[in-house]
């Protein structure tokens, strides 16, 4: 099985 | 106040359609730069970041840094009022609930306002770092669409490996598996069908189908898509919009659990 991860994951917020 | 008029007021209503079903409402940022959007999917899982250049407009004026919430659809519903020729104003006063729609034919005989209310979104920037990424391949968007259509109707995910000669699309699924393969080839009598691939490194990354498809939808923005790609990072898939600025879009790839 695979997870899709959220953007979160990659992208910090400002 | 803020006054933009896009000459090519069908590049707007292209935007909004490519996006309108990836997102359901978003801030759109304005200020001396440009006409901007950040916004994330509903589920977070993909981004999408549009920017208009102020110099891409034949007339640009924004006397403060304005955020204008507004649902996609019923942006979309109001755009699909404009004719595909027609040159569109928007314009909206400093703290005003309102942004205004101004259509103009080309031959300048119909004039058309409509008014969209405004609305209070909370939204979160992200901070996008500027990458160096292990390959980029631009190849015609049609065919990026096409390819993206065809693969869903076997499987979910989609494994795009990238070598120095070569972009591959691959998927499974129930009925059977697929296979596209698309070589480089910088032609020069026919710019819009070349496929140009950059590669420091080479990567295989597997993304869900039904993202990239929805991305697809920017199609008519662009003769081209480039897609952009390093290990463990978000996918970008990239559409230019000629001398006016770009669309762009972030996809994570699957992990395996």
């Amino acid at each position: 099985a695979s997870a899709q991860p959220r953007m979160l994951a990659f992208f910090k917020p400002l | 106040m803020f006054e933009a008029r896009l000459q090519q007021g069908a590049l707007l209503k292209k935007v909004v359609e490519a996006i309108k079903d990836l997102i359901e409402d978003a801030n759109f940022d304005c200020n001396n730069s440009g006409f901007s959007l950040q916004a994330m999917d509903s589920s977070h899982v993909s981004l999408v970041a549009l920017s208009l250049r102020a110099d891409g407009f034949e007339h640009y004026r924004c006397d403060r840094n304005v955020s204008m919430g507004m649902k996609l659809a019923n942006l979309s519903k109001i755009l699909k009022c404009a004719g595909n020729d027609d040159a569109i104003t928007m314009k909206s006063e400093d703290n005003g609930d309102t942004i205004t729609f101004m259509f103009e034919s080309q031959n300048q005989e119909r004039l058309s306002e409509f008014d969209l209310k405004l609305m209070d979104i909370d939204s979160e920037h992200l901070g996008i770092p500027e990458a160096e990424y292990d390959a980029t391949v631009k190849l015609p968007s049609s065919e990026f669409q096409r390819i993206v259509k065809d693969l869903a109707s076997i499987g979910d995910t989609v494994e795009i490996s990238v070598t120095k000669d070569a972009v591959k699309f691959g998927t499974n699924g129930d009925i059977g598996s697929a296979n596209v393969m698309c070589r480089q080839n910088k032609s020069v009598d026919k710019p819009e069908e070349s496929t140009e691939i950059d590669i420091t490194e080479p990567v295989a990354l597997t993304f869900a189908l039904r993202y990239l498809n929805s991305f697809a939808k920017a199609t008519p923005l662009s003769s081209h898509v480039v897609l952009k790609l390093s290990k463990d990072l978000p996918i970008v898939v990239e559409y230019h919009i000629e001398n006016v600025g770009r669309l762009s879009f972030f996809l994570a790839p699957k992990v395996e659990e």
